[in-house]
Formats: structure tokens, sequence, C-alpha cells
């Protein structure tokens, strides 16, 4: 038996139009440590990687290890019909073929349930190791949205390069060229609105705009987002998800031929 | 340019 209770069922409206774009389907792993979930986009340049923390939901119970086989097309169909203020809990019993998922309104007067066939995914579960990166930047995540969004206008990849002057990006194409470039600003009040530059050597990396314009599809999820940079691998792009855990995207950097 | 596979990156388990 797998249930699952999250007071502020918003977040998963959230987290899964944030996925629903750039990977079709994939499995829920549960266990009693949580949720998860490791999936490829369709062209295998870019990996997703959620961690729900089992402590983050308002109640969590998982007997046995499971695999579920999610379309997120359709788990987003019936989260669409989740209120914004709803309960939701997930439940499935074990080896089923479904996934129930039940609204309650705050007011108590209003409960539906909706049952989610699940799919068989062959998915290969791919080991990312913990490591040191050359430089680590933290910045509002309606800033990182905002830099992709204006440079996929202009290019279709862009160049970050982290120096001790701060992080640039930049692009060019037809119409010509683009850098924006952000400096370590702790004077903003609010941290959210800061910027954190954590240097260790200086590093510069080639990626598709397209993909980390998709990956801002998670602006709703977090305040502040982190991009972390290492010499030929791929780029981390990760949102932190409250309490609950984090949503991370991993991008192929491009290499010259 | 040409962009790896990005399982490529990471060992599979």
């Amino acid at each position: 038996m797998f249930e699952a209770r999250i007071t502020q069922g918003s977040v998963l409206k959230k987290l899964v139009e944030a996925l629903k774009e750039l990977v079709t389907e994939g499995n829920f792993d549960v266990s009693n440590t949580g949720l998860s979930l490791q999936a490829m986009d369709s062209s295998h340049v870019c990996l997703v990687s959620l961690t729900l923390r089992e402590d983050g939901f308002d109640h969590f119970r998982c007997d046995r290890n499971m695999a579920m086989g999610i379309h997120f097309g359709n788990l987003s169909k019936i989260l669409k019909c989740a209120g914004n203020e709803d309960t939701i809990t997930l439940k499935a019993e074990d080896n089923a073929d479904q996934l129930t998922l039940m609204f309650e309104a705050p007011s108590q007067d209003r409960i539906s349930d909706f049952d989610l066939k699940l799919m068989s995914i062959e998915s290969e579960h791919l080991g990312i190791p913990d490591q040191d990166y050359s430089a680590e930047v933290k910045l509002p995540s309606s800033e990182y949205q905002r830099i992709v969004r204006d440079l996929t206008s202009i290019g279709d990849t862009v160049l970050i390069s982290a120096t001790k002057e701060g992080i640039k990006f930049s692009t060019s194409g037809d119409v010509g060229t683009a850098n924006i470039t952000l400096r370590h600003n702790t004077t903003p009040e609010k941290p959210e609105e800061q910027t954190f530059i954590d240097l260790k050597e200086p590093v510069a990396l080639t990626f598709a705009l397209r993909y980390l314009n998709n990956f801002s599809k998670a602006t709703p999820l977090a305040p502040q987002v982190k991009l972390s940079l290492t010499k030929d691998l791929p780029i981390v792009v990760e949102y932190q998800v409250g309490e609950l855990g984090s949503v991370r995207f991993y991008l192929a950097p491009k290499i010259d031929d | 340019m040409k962009q790896k596979p990005i399982n490529a990156f990471f060992g599979g388990s």
C-alpha cells in the first residue's frame, strides 16, 4: 500500500507542469524514504531528477517499493481538476495498475477522486555522483527565466562563463549578439532576490537554449534556482521545492566537433 | 557543435 498526502496540492500541480513537456513518461519510484523520478527527454540530452522526501508530506506510507509508470500529460489532465487550495492524496495498492488521486477542498465540502492508469515503463536508472563543481550560482528563479527567455529570442545556444567578474550568458544569431552578466550581489534585503556566485575555478560551457528555457517552467516552484557548472560536464539547474525536496535538470554541454 | 547523450555522463545501475 502506498499513500501520500500533501496539504499544499498546488505544489504537485506545478511540478507536473514543469516536467510534462520535457518528459512524456517516467516511473515514480516510491519507497519508505519518499518519491523519486529519473527521466530523460526523448532526445536523451537532458535528465530530470525529482526527489520528494517522505517527511515533506503531511502523511506518507509505503509498505513496498514500487515503480509507478506515469504518463505526465495524462497526470497533468487529472491534476488540472484539482483546486489550487486542495489537499491532494495519492494512493495505490501494491502492484496496482492505477494511481488514485483524491482532492479535498479546504472547506471539506468537495471531495473528488480520479484514477490514473499506470504504464509499464522500462527505464535506465543512472548513478549521479555527488561532486564539487567549479562554479555554483544561486540567483532569483525569475531572473534565470528572464535571461534564458530573452536569449532564446536571439540565438540557439548560450555560452555560460563564470569568472571572478561574475557569470556571463552570451549568444548570437541572425539578429546579432547578446551578453548578460550577473554579479555577486547580496545587497537586496530579501535573500531570494540575492545572487550568490561561488567560484572555485573559471569555467565556460555552451548549452542549447531550448532546454534551459524549458527548465524555467519550474520557476513557480521556488524563488531561487542554483546553476552548477564544471568543465565538460552537464550543467545542473536545481529548484528546491520548500521542505519537500528538489527538482534537478541536467543538460549535456555542446562540444566542438 | 555536437552533444553527447546525457547517459554517457552517468553510470547506469
